[in-house]
């Protein structure tokens, strides 16, 4: 059951994908699995969907663990959904929005990846897909989105871990989630959850120039910082990718938002470079907690902003 | 199963723009084999960069010629991985 299981651990896929079952049956009125597609080597990908009923309620995404070598990203996934099914009923504002909102949350975007980074290369951060005419495998799945795509900030080059792949959508990871968002067409938020750095962001990675709700994200995520900061006093920097990381081209966030999807943000968490992508286990439980509030945050302001 | 004995992690907090574009440079040496961890953008954000054993002295030598200042995060990355793996199996077993 949920209860055996440490949530203050990292885990290989096939525990984390049976745990996703134990959560099912343990809240079956609320939490739901979905098999969105599967993966270029042929694994599930699997959406857990919170929801009380509805067809199509307007929607919040969020994905973790496409850049598969981060692994507090899936964690703080993982932690994130128990903590959603455990609090629904219980905790009055997260019970308010799931009466009138679902969340969809995507904890393994990149199954090959992830399956990579435990049996052969812990470092491995891109897909597996074979690239015609390289030896070198795998697509930055975080360059290969419809926004400026192959521009600055992304290689040319296959053997690259920024490499943007042959054209924008070409891999199956990233198309199985264009196609779910297209299809739903209600989403309100799509949040990113990337380690590390301590950041929140908004678009735009892809140019420089402000996105049209630039001054409301802003202040919507430098709230969710201070929330965030507010429970161990981790700080964070807000602002939009370009202007924070660097100008790069292809993100997830850059399309969701040309989508429509307003309130779209990217985390990158704990921590700022001590540990990097290898964030000791006894940190897992800290930062998904303190990210909770920031993710809270955002979702809330969602609710009560409809548009 | 890839291993990463001796690979070490530095960080350089970068000065000056003159010294982005000579760690943009490190980006495209491909026999180095280096991992970028963060990459070089802005004198705001550190660069942190796996160097395989291998190259270790070859990207010490460059960096010391160019005047940069660079301090090691992880010594023996392998020496990490080992200890979140053993850590696993425990929990795994602790779970079962």
């Amino acid at each position: 059951s949920t209860r055996s299981f440490n949530f203050g651990a990292y885990h290989p896929l096939e525990t984390l994908y049976s745990w996703m079952d134990t959560l099912v049956a343990e809240h079956p009125n609320l939490v739901t699995k979905q098999e969105i597609g599967r993966s270029y080597e042929n694994r599930p990908m699997y959406v857990l969907k919170f929801s009380t009923g509805g067809n199509k309620r307007p929607a919040i995404w969020i994905d973790t663990g496409i850049h598969s070598r981060e692994w507090v990203s899936q964690a703080t996934g993982v932690w994130t959904a128990k903590k959603i099914a455990t609090d629904y009923g219980n905790d009055e504002s997260l019970t308010s929005l799931l009466n009138t909102m679902d969340i969809y949350m995507l904890i393994v975007a990149n199954p090959d990846g992830y399956a990579y980074t435990h049996t052969s290369d812990r470092m491995w951060r891109k897909t597996r897909s074979k690239i015609s005419g390289s030896v070198c495998r795998g697509v930055d799945p975080n360059r290969n989105w419809d926004a400026g795509f192959g521009g600055p900030g992304a290689s040319t080059n296959p053997c690259s871990d920024s490499y943007h792949g042959p054209s924008a959508h070409s891999e199956i990871e990233v198309k199985n989630v264009v196609d779910l968002i297209k299809s739903h067409g209600n989403f309100k938020s799509f949040i990113s959850v990337h380690a590390y750095s301590q950041l929140l962001m908004y678009p735009y990675g892809y140019t420089c120039k402000s996105v049209y709700n630039q001054a409301e994200l802003d202040s919507v995520g430098r709230a969710a910082a201070q929330k965030l900061t507010s429970l161990y006093g981790t700080k964070y920097k807000v602002g939009s990718i370009c202007n924070i990381i660097y100008q790069a081209s292809g993100g997830s966030i850059d399309w969701s938002y040309n989508l429509g999807i307003r309130y779209s943000f990217a985390f990158e968490l704990r921590d700022t470079g001590r540990y990097g992508f290898i964030l000791p286990a006894s940190q897992i439980i800290p930062t998904a907690s303190e990210t909770w509030l920031g993710l809270k945050h955002i979702m809330e302001y969602v609710r009560d902003h409809p548009y | 199963e890839r291993v990463f004995t001796g690979d070490q992690v530095i960080r350089v907090n970068v000065e000056s723009e003159e010294q982005i574009q000579l760690l943009q440079a490190l980006e495209t040496q491909q026999e180095w084999e280096l991992d970028f961890w963060l990459h070089p953008v802005s004198t705001e954000l550190p660069v942190d960069i796996r160097v395989p054993r291998g190259s270790l002295s070859s990207v010490m030598e460059y960096l010391s010629a160019n005047n940069i200042l660079y301090s090691v995060v992880i010594n023996n990355l392998q020496e990490l991985l080992d200890e979140e793996k053993a850590e696993m199996v425990v929990n795994q077993m602790k779970e079962r």
